[in-house]
């Protein structure tokens, strides 16, 4: 799965996911990418998401919503927001990552695999590429 | 606003499964789209346009689960995924079970901005697509000699045992 979150100069958040699914899954499987609110979610002044991992978790968390919801309602930051959704994850022996990025920027890819690939330029302009 | 671009090449991979070869050409294409999508968004460009910018490296690229060298259905197919949301409109778009579409998440962004829909799945999707003049491939040019592998070694240890490591090999 690859996907993409952005922070425009007009202040507005976009989100973007894209996959083949799962090695070896059945014909007809779908699974989180293409729902709004569980692999891919972006409203403006909250958070973008797009996530990558084991899809049937990600629908039944609706991650990417709650990423958001934990943030709009809970007044949690990004990071303890994301933080505490990959947290449900693990708990359920659900696998993958996030990227996520909040209005004013901030980026923050959690993920509870052994490596995830992911990149990011924040704020400061500076290019960051990750995989362990 | 200040801006700010990040982006993901898919989870679950280990140490052990790239060698540095491997891991350089990866890195060079994560660096090469993440500032492909940074660049539009420095030049004034939305980040819609940046996102799809960016994923569009990322499907072209073999090395990467989405578009060319997606993984493989049990039959041996490539059916893909795509979605694409914006901030400022909640409006969001989303395609699924595509076999020919060479960039899934253009499709997606067609039927947020095309259509009254929001998810739109095979024939129908695919036919959207030939309607707006998206490019397409035929379903073999998707199929990559590492993913033929990947499968058959999946259907190997599926036959035995499902781990939490064998998990990890199927997600990435």
């Amino acid at each position: 799965t690859v996907g993409a979150v952005a922070l425009d100069k007009e202040g507005h958040l976009a989100a973007g996911t894209s996959t083949g699914g799962l090695t070896n899954k059945k014909a007809g499987r779908v699974g989180d990418s293409p729902i709004i609110g569980a692999g891919t979610y972006a409203e403006d002044g909250v958070c973008a998401v797009s996530g990558t991992g084991h899809g049937e978790f990600f629908i039944r968390n609706v991650v990417g919503h709650d990423v958001a919801a934990r943030m709009k309602y809970g007044k949690a930051t990004l990071v303890e927001a994301a933080d505490a959704v990959i947290a449900r994850l693990s708990e359920q022996k659900g696998v993958g990552g996030i990227i996520a990025i909040d209005a004013q920027g901030r980026v923050h890819a959690p993920f509870n695999t052994p490596g995830m690939f992911r990149a990011w330029i924040g704020t400061d302009g500076q290019v960051e590429v990750k995989i362990f | 606003s200040p801006i700010a671009f990040a982006i993901h090449g898919g989870a679950g991979v280990a140490p052990k499964d790239l060698t540095p070869e491997q891991e350089a050409e990866c890195r060079k294409v994560l660096a090469q789209a993440v500032q492909e999508g940074h660049a539009t968004l420095k030049s004034g460009g939305s980040g819609l346009e940046a996102v799809q910018k960016a994923i569009i490296i990322l499907e072209d690229s073999p090395l990467f689960n989405a578009g060319r060298g997606s993984v493989l259905t049990a039959a041996g197919t490539v059916e893909m995924d795509a979605s694409i949301m914006d901030g400022r409109t909640l409006q969001a778009g989303a395609v699924a079970g595509i076999t020919t579409v060479r960039n899934p998440i253009l499709l997606a962004n067609v039927v947020m901005t095309k259509t009254p829909h929001v998810l739109m799945i095979g024939a129908g999707a695919e036919a959207l697509a030939r309607e707006h003049a998206l490019k397409t491939e035929a379903p073999e040019w998707f199929i990559t000699p590492k993913q033929m592998e990947k499968l058959r070694r999946a259907q190997k240890k599926s036959a035995v045992t499902l781990s939490p490591e064998d998990i990890w090999m199927r997600v990435g």
